[in-house]
């Protein structure tokens, strides 16, 4: 249900905005 | 774990002392040379100058230096304090400071209100939002229709747009957020807490640098 998610908790979810990537690489 | 002053050692320019990073932040002075040891790699990983830049930053994100996207140009720009177009070791070290366990939860949604901002407007606009949304889409390979990423971002407006002007401001974003712990999620890393334990590589690294 798309439609039913909070539009911010969408985007939350960009990998461009997880850096605990910094410290995998 | 201790850590010895690497006094001594060759640093890149723009390297900030360890104890003043440390008298700022919430990492100890271990940490942050722990930090140092992942920043030189970050730094290294293309163009070897000792400061990190877009690519560099893209690659250790998302293995692949020339993938763009929306959300980690804004995390690198928030990154990017002198607005030079590379990150220095102090800036990364303040920088990664807001998603410390420890930081204030008032700082951690300062700096995602700054990240949503897009246009720098002092407001998270409706335009803005749906263009988060549909870079997010972009990224997952997901297709919603204009209909439906319309939908979303109403419901989401009239959730956080109290004073109903269209537009989303600080006190707001701050109101919507202490209603959705969640979205805060990602600004926390709990790596953070106590590098030394979690990469003690890095600190062993720091101490051979001597």
């Amino acid at each position: 249900q798309p439609a039913a998610m909070n539009a911010f908790e969408l985007i939350s979810m960009s990998k461009g905005l997880n850096l605990a990537n910094l410290f995998d690489s | 774990m201790g850590c010895i002053p690497t006094k001594l050692a060759k640093h890149t320019p723009g390297y900030e002392d360890p104890t003043v990073l440390a008298s700022e932040t919430s990492f100890s002075v271990c940490e942050v040379e722990a930090l140092y040891e992942l920043f030189k790699k970050l730094s290294h990983s293309i163009f070897k100058d000792g400061l990190i830049r877009k690519e560099e930053f893209q690659l250790a994100l998302f293995k692949n230096s020339k993938r763009k996207n929306l959300f980690a140009d804004r995390i690198f720009d928030l990154f990017d304090i002198k607005r030079n177009g590379v990150i220095e070791f102090g800036e990364f070290v303040r920088s990664l400071n807001v998603f410390h366990p420890d930081t204030p939860t008032e700082e951690k949604i300062a700096f995602a209100f700054k990240l949503y901002d897009l246009r720098h407007t002092g407001y998270i606009e409706r335009e803005e939002l749906k263009e988060m949304v549909f870079a997010l889409l972009d990224e997952s390979g997901l297709h919603l229709s204009d209909d439906v990423v319309e939908v979303i971002v109403e419901k989401t407006f009239s959730q956080a747009d109290s004073k109903g002007d269209g537009r989303i401001d600080p006190d707001e974003w701050k109101e919507f957020v202490s209603q959705n712990p969640a979205l805060l999620k990602n600004m926390t890393l709990p790596y953070l807490k106590d590098m030394t334990m979690v990469f003690p590589s890095f600190a062993v690294n720091s101490e051979l640098d001597e």
